[in-house]
């Protein structure tokens, strides 16, 4: 039973690669079988498991647009114990060379179908827009999307256009689309934003914010550029911590173990 | 002489809107006559000046689809002394739209046009992609691109895409469009991060970093959500000052006072 969820939000920098990342990182370590997609043409899930995007032999966008076999594009850490569908430079073209083909909203599902059986957990991270790329991701979504909101007051702006996006695809193309959970991102005590910003998520996702909440701590910007997620890097820093309850909070929700 | 710079970077959230609100602010305090275009379908510029994007009559949608006269969609700020061409939830439609249209990547630079006279700077925000909406934005950019980076690891990644895009609408649309200048953004120093970033930004973009750093200060992320630029809201702040030098920077570069 493989669980995929997508993460997305347009407005950029709020976490979205952060959560997928150290979030799959730490259900790796819970002992579940996990891919990372990375539909962000800007590869940043990609380099932050190390991994060198204009290196790549095959990517994400072999997938979408060739149409090759997911396993064979995939690209697995045995010290992590987590496996990355990369993404290239190619990708930035993805958008527009799908705009005329068939079945384009429904490539990425379609093309994860092939892999189901092999994991239990598929995090698909998009880029910060609603184009063609997010749409396949929220196509994909099959157990719904999660919604990184960083805890800042211009990260509330876009909570309505995600909104009306999710009902969009939900209308025209997958019915079943849901909203599996809201992670509050970058919290700073110091400040009453973060207090004004939650008060605000309860207004538009009632009861959907996962209870824990990410707070802003520098180790979490810094282990990517050694190319590891926080939990190898700096496993008992507070953003390590967080996310490790998040994946517990994950889990517990979905009635595994 | 009206010089138009667009602020660019298809990474999310690495101080765009707020480099365009607050140096645009500084701006203004120093005479002179300055105008905010929000190219972004979130309108965080329209917001950050207190503008409600679904309460505006008519916004840059209008100038851009509609062919409406600037002049008579931009909203002044007296206290401020900042003028604002909004954003409005209708933008977001605006890339697919716009895609059969004719002169579809040089219809912000025709729009402009008309004001043109009107004011010293022009600063353009554009969106965390690289679509019809930022093409437009590079190709108005009379004067150059103005390219916020992040002092983060996952900031670097996207420049090489960033470089590419300014090369391919110099080749097919703006051959003199030129980079004004990279600006160093939530720079911290506890972290080795913002040294790592400041010798790659170094090299993709030799000698056209500006002097003035701007350092992580909540200040700047509390500003707008009192619908006021740092320098109205907290000037004697960190954050306050590193604008202010920036815009001193700028316009002695200009050769303006
Ligand atoms: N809780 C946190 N504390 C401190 N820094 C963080 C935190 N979460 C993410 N970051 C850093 O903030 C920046 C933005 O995060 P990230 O890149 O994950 O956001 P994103 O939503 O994926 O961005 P994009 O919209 O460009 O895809 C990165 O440099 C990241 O390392
Ligand atoms: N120097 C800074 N120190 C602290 N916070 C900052 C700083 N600059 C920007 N911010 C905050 O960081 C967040 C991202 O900044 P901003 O929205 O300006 O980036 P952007 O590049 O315009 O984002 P997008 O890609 O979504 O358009 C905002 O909440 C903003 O208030
Ligand atoms: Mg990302
Ligand atoms: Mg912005």
């Amino acid at each position: 039973m493989t669980r995929i969820y997508t993460l997305v939000n347009q407005k950029g920098g709020v976490g979205k690669t952060t959560t997928a990342i150290n979030l799959g990182a730490y259900l790796a370590r819970f002992g579940q079988r996990v891919l990372i997609v990375d539909l962000d043409p800007q590869a940043n899930a990609s380099s932050s498991l190390g991994v060198d995007k204009n290196a790549v032999e095959g990517s994400i966008y072999d997938a979408l647009i060739n149409e090759m076999p997911v396993s064979t594009l995939t690209l697995h850490n045995e010290r992590l114990n987590l496996s990355i569908l990369p993404s290239s430079p190619a990708l930035a073209g993805a958008e527009v060379e799908l705009v005329n083909e068939l079945a384009r909203e429904t490539r990425l599902k379609n093309a994860l179908d092939e892999v189901r059986g092999k994991y239990d957990y598929i995090l698909i991270d998009c880029p910060p827009s609603l184009g063609l790329l997010t749409v396949n991701g929220l196509v994909a979504a099959r157990d719904g999307v999660i919604i990184p909101v960083q805890c800042e007051y211009l990260a509330l702006e876009g909570l309505g256009q995600l909104t009306e996006t999710i009902e969009r695809v939900r209308v025209a193309l997958y019915p079943d689309l849901k909203v599996r959970g809201v992670v509050l991102t970058m919290f700073d005590s110091r400040t009453n934003l973060g207090n004004d910003v939650i008060k605000e998520v309860n207004r538009h996702f009632p009861k959907q914010a996962f209870h824990s909440i990410v707070p802003r701590n520098i180790r979490l910007a810094e282990a990517p550029s050694y190319g590891l997620p926080v939990a190898a890097y700096a496993p008992s820093s507070p953003g390590a911590y967080a996310y490790e309850m998040l994946a517990r909070e994950l889990l517990r929700g979905d009635g595994v173990k």
